[in-house]
């Protein structure tokens, strides 16, 4: 494995959405997994829309009561791929464009560009995690948002936080030295796109310390793989 | 009082933060573009920051390698910060998930 990594100097990441005041973080990760995954499959990057997530996706997980995505109230990325293989893929951002609001579903099945042809979870091991993501591509990844709320800049470490995840982000890299003279030695981070706009964090991503499951950011990581559609 | 051998003689970084809230608000809502419809509302917004401000100072103390501060959420109360802008569902993964196979890291 490289000892840096960053699919956006590969040209796999698209700029940094916002999700706005609704609850579609899933929707975000899971439209950035499946970007990265179909730029790996054709070369070509395309946002992809989170609005027909929204609208469209109530997929539920039937081990677990209450589990199904429903738009702003919140959802899971796993069921978000279950819905978009079920359904046949997602449209482009602009053919079905993001409004921040719960609505009727739009969907046109012609106007599919991207498709998902599998996808799973990954082991908690963080070599595992690094290795899939230079592998498949920027990764799906759940985490425990509390100190994100004040987050401005670095790499964030926080010596005690809860493992309990509430919001989806994606990983797009890491890094093998970047911070930690209060430890007395360089600490690797993994580096996560958010959706809260570039005007959040530094511009728009967050810096988290490697090694620990530091906020629960290795316990639920998916990887997507794209089926290429004409 | 609390510990005679030890005692702080300089302030902390974010002491000055709080010293001047009502500056660092102001300077919140221009750069944010936050408006508020009543007095009240915006007095309100005022203590949510000003809250937000000693949890900053908190949040700086436990993640000193990161910097914490002022952000576009910090007129939220935690709650409104959950219900608003996180939405990721309680899961257990189900036990039929399908596992991705394990890849080489050596070399």
């Amino acid at each position: 494995l490289p000892t840096d990594f960053d699919w956006r100097d590969k040209g796999a990441v698209t700029p940094v959405k916002d999700q706005g005041s609704c609850g579609s973080c899933w929707a975000f990760s899971a439209t950035g997994a499946l970007e990265g995954a179909h730029y790996l499959q054709t070369g070509e990057l395309l946002s992809l829309s989170e609005q027909q997530l929204v609208d469209c996706d109530h997929e539920c997980d039937p081990e677990e009561f209450g589990s199904c995505d429903s738009g702003c109230n919140g959802g899971l990325m796993n069921n978000a791929f279950e819905y978009t293989l079920k359904a046949g893929g997602l449209e482009r951002e602009k053919d079905y464009p993001y409004t921040g609001t719960d609505d009727t579903c739009k969907f046109d099945k012609s106007k599919v560009v991207a498709a998902v042809s599998n996808f799973s979870v990954i082991s908690t091991d963080e070599d595992q995690i690094a290795a899939n993501l230079v592998h498949h591509g920027p990764l799906a990844v759940g985490i425990n948002a509390v100190f994100m709320q004040t987050y401005v800049k670095g790499v964030s470490c926080p010596y005690i936080c809860g493992k309990r995840i509430d919001h989806g982000v994606l990983l797009v890299g890491y890094g093998s030295s970047g911070f930690a003279p209060i430890r007395f030695k360089e600490k690797p981070y993994w580096i996560l796109k958010n959706s809260w706009g570039q005007s959040w964090g530094e511009e728009g991503f967050y810096k988290i310390c490697r090694g620990h499951n530091s906020c629960g950011v290795d316990s639920l990581v998916s990887t997507v793989a794209s089926l290429h559609t004409s | 009082d609390a510990d005679p051998l030890i005692q702080q003689v300089v302030p902390e970084a974010n002491d000055n933060l709080l010293l001047h809230a009502e500056r660092h608000f102001s300077s919140f809502k221009a750069t944010f573009g936050k408006t508020y419809a009543t007095q009240e509302e915006h007095d309100y917004r005022f203590g949510v920051f000003k809250a937000n401000l000693r949890r900053a100072k908190r949040h700086q103390g436990l993640d000193p390698t990161a910097v914490h501060g002022v952000t576009k959420f910090s007129d939220l109360t935690p709650s409104e910060f959950r219900r608003n802008f996180l939405g990721l569902k309680r899961l257990r993964l189900p036990s039929d998930a399908n596992k991705a196979p394990i890849l080489p890291t050596n070399d």
